[in-house]
């Protein structure tokens, strides 16, 4: 334990600075771990912040991965259409050494069309005044402008829009990690649910009163085995 | 039971349905087991109106949930359903406009079925589609394969979502529930779901039932 009080930092979400590219390439690095050079998925865009306690700092980042074309169909891990992976990466540096602590990779199907329409001109500054990196936000707006493609959404307001994909994003991050802890072949990611709170879904879907409330007692039926 | 089964190979189940933005998944899941249950007994597969629960099943609550019980209670006390023909879709409740001359189907009682996913697979087999209750950790964000959740995340203690068990059987090995959602074909595996089967799974096996047609 240091003898002096520790100062502690912690800084909101930021644009993408040296030291944070660092952390981002050691993640990248791990994560590529025994893999040949051609084989090696590179980083696309990042965003992240730090934590500073004592002589550590913790890095937390999500970031989008890009796999390599992948040409031989026994080994590849991923079809062609989904080799944009979106990652979140927790990494500890103390005292200059770096640690990588936590992995969640899911694969995001980004089969986006550049139609260049309204949506996404109106999102970018809304993205940029939360302190998204401008890539990273340039992403996820292309990924939700194929999710509103998609679903047919349409918006009311430019804010609602931003909030949407405030939601949206979050929603991946989410998908991702229930992806990480599934122990099925079940696969996660957008769906037409996707823009929608936690809150939302289940006040608009689904049925609160199944835990609640005790409904008319039936009697047992017989088992089939049964004469 | 036999090693896998699928009732809408055999005819027993309507298209997907759609409940829109409106809690009815109750009634979704007893009209799919009514549906079942009057095929196998009169060999004609009809679909029926979850409207007519939504409007005249005054013991639940419409687009803010219901229980498959209460419903089944609800078909017997009216008379029957109708037709999803006769009485559509609207996805909010309205005034009650049953009418017992209009109603094509009828129910003589409901069961509730074992909690043992064994005796429920042979069931299912034998006697068809079951209305069942599970906890919808990560249907929100579900797409395709066999989901299995690690049992804290999806308890089954918290159910909140009704659905409709068609079939079960194992792909590579892994054992599975096939369950007609009601969230349209734009959702999951042309609007299934499919779910780990034989450890209770989010609670699968905790609110199995089904309608007696004699």
């Amino acid at each position: 334990a240091p003898a002096q009080p520790r100062a502690v930092v912690a800084r909101a979400w930021r644009p993408l600075d040296p030291e944070l590219l660092g952390a981002a390439r050691f993640a990248l690095k791990m994560y590529n771990q025994g893999r040949a050079a051609g084989a090696q998925a590179v980083l696309g865009a990042v965003q992240g912040r730090v934590r500073r306690e004592g002589q550590g700092s913790l890095y937390t980042l999500e970031a989008t991965l890009e796999e390599p074309q992948c040409h031989e169909p026994t080994v590849c891990q991923l079809p062609v259409s989904r080799k944009t992976l979106l990652c979140s990466f927790q990494v500890l540096d103390e005292l200059g050494k770096h640690m990588l602590l936590r992995r969640d990779c899911g694969p995001v199907e980004t089969r986006v069309t550049d139609d260049g329409n309204e949506t996404l001109k109106y999102v970018l500054p809304g993205l940029g005044r939360n302190s998204l990196s401008q890539d990273f936000s340039v992403k996820m707006a292309s990924i939700f402008q194929k999710f509103m493609h998609t679903y047919n959404r349409t918006y009311e307001s430019k804010e609602e829009a931003e909030w949407r994909l405030s939601v949206f994003a979050s929603n991946l991050m989410r998908a991702q990690k229930i992806q990480a802890l599934d122990r099925g072949t079940a696969q996660y990611g957008i769906t037409k649910f996707s823009d929608l709170t936690e809150e939302e879904f289940r006040t608009i879907y689904l049925n609160p009163l199944l835990q609640s409330e005790p409904g008319q007692k039936m009697h047992m039926a017989k088992s089939v085995e049964d004469p | 039971a036999p090693p896998e089964w699928d009732w809408r190979s055999k005819g027993a189940v309507t298209k997907v349905k759609d409940q829109g933005m409106c809690g009815s998944c109750w009634a979704f899941s007893v009209t799919g087991n009514v549906e079942g249950q009057w095929f196998l007994k009169r060999g004609t597969l009809l679909s029926l109106s979850e409207q007519e629960l939504l409007d005249c099943d005054k013991v639940d609550k419409a687009c803010l949930g219901g229980l498959p019980s209460n419903a089944y209670s609800a078909i017997k006390n009216l008379g029957g359903l109708e037709t999803e023909d006769d009485y559509s879709y609207q996805g909010h409740m309205q005034a009650c406009s049953f009418s017992a001359q209009k109603a094509r189907v009828y129910i003589n009682d409901s069961v509730e079925l074992s909690r043992n996913e064994q005796r429920l697979a042979a069931w299912l087999a034998k006697r068809g589609p079951i209305s069942v209750a599970i906890n919808a950790f990560g249907m929100q964000f579900y797409r395709r394969g066999i989901a299995h959740p690690l049992r804290p995340l999806c308890s089954p203690w918290l159910i909140d979502h009704a659905v409709l068990l068609v079939g079960y059987g194992n792909r590579s090995a892994t054992p599975f529930w096939a369950i007609k959602n009601s969230w349209g074909t734009d959702w999951g595996e042309e609007g299934y779901y499919y779910l780990y089967r034989g450890s209770g799974v989010c609670g699968v096996n905790t609110m199995a039932s089904s309608a007696v047609v004699n």
